[in-house]
């Protein structure tokens, strides 16, 4: 299976992991 | 989950592994000892990681460069994945840098590693933002510029993706064009 995401997917993790 | 540790999270995989590279112009040295890979990563955790942990497009120093590329294709014509290819590109007034240039490199970095291109995502090489003195540069770079059907498909969601107006338009050209004329003469192959 092909893993796409759209962008508010990926912005949803922006701030949740910006400090790892 | 309350309590549990961000280590124990398990991370969003994404299609493809993805390298950041660094150019940095000194006149010094050849062109290929002033590009340096910076870090590679394939989840969605470690691309934000990264990503904050690196300067904004915008504060780059004119003459350095960002590429993103997929693992194993270098950010240069000459690289096997990308000699018969080409470039989408979007080149920026001097004044958008600061209202544009980060916000197009963002949506840039997102449609490569959300394989925003549908079935043809898998044409895209990488991306490479030029940072100038005389305008900023933005290019989307795909594997087959005689490729109509993918290139062109891309080129359409990329436009829509920048949020770019139907009175801008953006060209692609081959980089066997490129590399043979001067900047201002390369022709547009394709244009949407």
């Amino acid at each position: 299976e092909k893993k796409r995401y759209d962008r508010e997917f990926l912005l949803g993790f922006q701030f949740i992991f910006a400090s790892m | 989950p309350k309590g549990l540790g961000l280590e124990m999270v398990e991370k969003h995989p994404l299609q493809n592994r993805w390298a950041l590279w660094f150019f940095k112009n000194d006149k010094s040295k050849t062109w290929q000892a002033n590009l340096h890979l910076i870090t590679k990563f394939d989840t969605v955790e470690d691309f934000w990681g990264l990503y904050h942990h690196i300067q904004p497009a915008s504060k780059l120093t004119p003459g350095c460069d960002y590429c993103l590329f997929k693992d194993g294709i270098e950010p240069m014509w000459e690289d096997d994945q990308n000699k018969r290819g080409g470039r989408w590109l979007v080149t920026l007034a001097k004044q958008q840098r600061h209202t544009d240039l980060d916000h197009f490199w963002l949506e840039t970095l997102l449609c490569l590693i959300g394989e925003s291109f549908e079935q043809f995502s898998g044409d895209v090489c990488g991306a490479v933002l030029n940072v100038r003195a005389k305008g900023d540069k933005i290019a989307v770079w795909t594997c087959e510029a005689d490729n109509r059907d993918g290139v062109t498909h891309i080129g359409r969601v990329y436009k829509e993706r920048l949020g770019l107006t139907q009175k801008v338009t953006i060209g692609y050209q081959a980089h066997t064009d490129t590399a043979s004329k001067s900047h201002n003469l390369t022709k547009n192959k394709f244009v949407v």
